[in-house]
């Protein structure tokens, strides 16, 4: 149920904020590049898909606001 | 419109993103 969206949420951001500062930045994002099979500008796209308010810095809730849209039909409207 | 081509590519590239962090996290090591 929720929780586990939760757990999973809180994950995958720790998995992008290694250093644990709480949000995550474009290099973090770029970090990933070695580690998802997706290219530097696909993480840039996702990132800025994300970082709804484009002030460069993604927070727990607009991440988890992206992973809601994932999840619910994988629609980000 | 262009606008919803770009929604739609973004969508596609956050599913990809999120379904490899899913992938990656129940993966074996």
């Amino acid at each position: 149920g929720q929780n586990t969206i939760l757990e999973k949420t809180h994950d995958f951001f720790q998995m992008c904020d290694i250093e644990n500062k709480g949000f995550i930045t474009r290099r973090d994002m770029q970090r990933l590049n070695g580690e998802l099979p997706l290219s530097a500008e696909e993480l840039e796209n996702v990132f800025d898909t994300l970082d709804s308010d484009s002030n460069g810095y993604l927070t727990l809730n607009e991440f988890s606001s992206g992973f809601c849209a994932f999840l619910s039909g994988q629609k980000v409207s | 419109d262009p606008n919803m081509k770009a929604g739609a590519a973004n969508e596609g590239v956050l599913a990809n993103f999120f379904n490899s962090l899913l992938s990656k996290k129940t993966g074996s090591p």
